[in-house]
């Protein structure tokens, strides 16, 4: 439907592409959205910097205002953390002990990455910040069969939380997303509703490959909601916006700094806020 | 090469008389769109596309035979340039010890480099490394980098928890003369751009140093934030070249494209893998193809 002279001028199109281009949230939902500003404000309207800017927000809220359902109580309550290499999964993991400690829950923290160095050390420490406990296996043992140990012992003395680490990984590494299917499949077969929770971690200086760690790890696992992290840098992190336009993910948690405190719940306003700072 | 990937672009120019700006414009917009779906900076694709359409509607394709083709080589000419048309090296003939300093963003890959980059060295080229653990903040980075040291078979400084990173740097200078090394490799902390505190460190560490190569570790995953990351650690700290990690996964790495524009430094290696025999010298052309889709 082309309606000439009904749209933004050229000029504040090519701003505003630039605002939302520069914040990650790349070519296709940033048209998306420019399209249905054009189509939900009049000629008028379109004149007005500030109408714009409103409607604009109005729409990227609409698009993440999916609020992720909180965590079912179960003893335990599993949650599985998963995403690419260096993405913030075990620093995130030593967040939520943390949270949850302090919350008076009786948290275990599963050291499910046996591949990487000192990757159980560096969860044990975090272990030690938060006061909770870390169950590990032998060197080089199967990421499922620690898992799967971990699950045993948090049922066995009642734990209220079990938060398992796995390995960082590409998404296109087949035998990778496989070896995580089987995690979760193992997660299951020792609790059968476990995993409640399979979070995944985004960095928020990523590009467009967010999209496809998203679909390929909501491939190999039933992945539920997103942890965006680093967003205490200059990222913006607008590629949840382009997630949320093609996958339709929740953000629970965002991450913003390296201690212990720097975990908040997501906020959609804030952050369509910030895109606009 | 470069050029066979033009396929799309070229069916939309072929068959002119000559390149004007009515007809090179579908072929220019589909050479943006892939830039932009590829992590390339916004304003890095747009002074690119500003440099092809100028050379485009120039003298150089007046009366072509091949008008398509001619775009098609500018294009790929246009990318070369910012690329780099070879493979650039680090120089081994320099007096020793070689000082190499690594630095980066939380997570890009540094410690697993030093490693990689330490094998590198000692296996292909017959160097004695030691490798310096100086990110003193991260829980269990020194181990990380002492393990890997040990999987390699180099030194690895002893660095202890507590020490601060200029005490680390110096006595890891002083054991490289003792020990008569020809390399060290100083692993820092990951750290925002933005963390005055932490570039000031860094600062620091790099007088102390006086490292022979600065090198930015880049994810290779990185979106548009990859041109303030290389502007500002260019113009706080200095960058001699470029390593980017993590090329085996399926991002397209626009953000090599963006930090060559920005900081004009070489991009000397890329990560494939997460074991440490996963370095690649860096080929301007194949990363050229693959941002371009
Ligand atoms: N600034 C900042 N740094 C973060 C944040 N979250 C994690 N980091 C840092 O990012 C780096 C990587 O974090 P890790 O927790 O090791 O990431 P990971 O996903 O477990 O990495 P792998 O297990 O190697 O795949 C560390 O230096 C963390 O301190 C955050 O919200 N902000
Ligand atoms: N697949 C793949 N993984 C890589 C590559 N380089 C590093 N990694 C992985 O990326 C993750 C982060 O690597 P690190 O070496 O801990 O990164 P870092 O920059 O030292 O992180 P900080 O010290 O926290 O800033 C680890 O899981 C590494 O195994 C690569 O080229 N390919
Ligand atoms: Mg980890
Ligand atoms: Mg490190």
């Amino acid at each position: 439907l082309l309606r000439s002279g009904n749209g933004l001028d050229a000029d504040t199109r090519e701003e505003l592409e630039a605002l939302l281009i520069t914040s990650d949230l790349g070519l296709q939902t940033t048209q998306s959205l420019l399209d249905a500003v054009e189509k939900n404000l009049s000629k008028e309207e379109l004149k007005n910097p500030r109408l714009i800017k409103e409607r604009l927000k109005t729409q990227m809220l609409e698009l993440i205002r999916t609020t992720p359902a909180p965590w079912p109580e179960a003893t335990p309550t599993v949650v599985m953390v998963v995403g690419v290499n260096g993405a913030g999964k075990t620093t995130t993991i030593g967040k939520l002990a943390a949270r949850y400690a302090q919350r008076g829950k009786k948290v275990l923290l599963a050291a499910g990455d046996t591949f990487r160095a000192a990757a159980v050390e560096q969860l044990e420490i975090w272990g030690e910040r938060a006061h909770v406990d870390v169950m590990k296996g032998d060197e080089g043992s199967d990421p499922a069969s620690v898992i799967f140990s971990a699950v045993e012992k948090a049922k066995n003395e009642r734990y209220d939380l079990l938060l398992c680490d796995t390995a960082g990984r590409l998404q296109n590494k087949v035998n990778l997303m496989n070896e995580l299917s089987k995690v979760h499949r193992v997660i299951g077969k020792a609790m059968p509703s476990a995993p409640h929770e399979v979070l995944l971690v985004l960095d928020a200086t990523t590009g467009q490959n967010a999209v496809s760690q998203a679909q390929k790890f909501s491939e190999a696992v039933p992945v539920q909601s997103l942890a965006l992290t680093k967003l205490d840098g200059s990222a913006k992190g607008g590629i949840i916006l382009a997630i949320s336009d093609q996958l339709d993910l929740p953000v629970r948690l965002v991450g913003l700094g390296e201690g212990i405190d720097d975990l908040r719940d997501f906020d959609p306003h804030n952050f369509v806020h910030s895109l606009f700072e | 090469n470069l050029e066979d990937r033009f396929g799309d672009i070229l069916k939309k120019v072929r068959g002119q008389g000559t390149l004007s700006e009515a007809n090179i414009k579908d072929a220019l917009r589909e050479v943006r769109l892939s830039l932009l779906e590829a992590d390339v900076h916004f304003s890095v694709v747009k002074s690119f596309i500003a440099e092809v359409k100028e050379r485009a509607l120039g003298n150089e394709v007046l009366a072509s035979l091949s008008p398509g083709q001619d775009f098609v080589r500018i294009v790929a000419d246009e990318l070369t340039k910012v690329m780099g048309s070879a493979a650039a090296e680090i120089d081994l003939r320099a007096k020793p010890p070689l000082k190499i300093l690594l630095m980066g963003l939380q997570g890009a890959g540094k410690t697993t480099t030093a490693g990689k980059l330490a094998r590198l060295l000692k296996e292909k080229h017959q160097k004695e490394v030691l490798l310096v653990p100086a990110d003193l903040q991260r829980p269990a980075a020194i181990h990380q980098l002492q393990t890997l040291a040990r999987q390699v078979g180099v030194d690895a400084f002893d660095t202890q928890v507590g020490m601060p990173v200029s005490k680390v740097c110096q006595q890891a200078l002083a054991q490289v003369d003792r020990r008569g090394q020809d390399v060290a490799i100083f692993d820092t902390a990951g750290r925002l751009a933005i963390d005055l505190e932490l570039m000031e460190e860094l600062r620091e560490a790099k007088q102390l140093i006086e490292p022979t190569y600065t090198l930015l570790v880049v994810d290779a995953m990185t979106g548009q934030d990859a041109v303030n990351v290389a502007a500002e650690f260019k113009a706080q700290v200095g960058i001699d070249g470029v390593i980017l990690t993590k090329l085996d996964g399926d991002a397209r790495g626009g953000a090599a494209l963006s930090v060559r524009q920005v900081t004009g430094a070489p991009i000397y290696f890329t990560g494939t893998g997460e074991k440490l025999d996963g370095l690649e010298l860096f080929h301007p052309e194949r990363v050229a193809q693959r941002i371009l889709g």
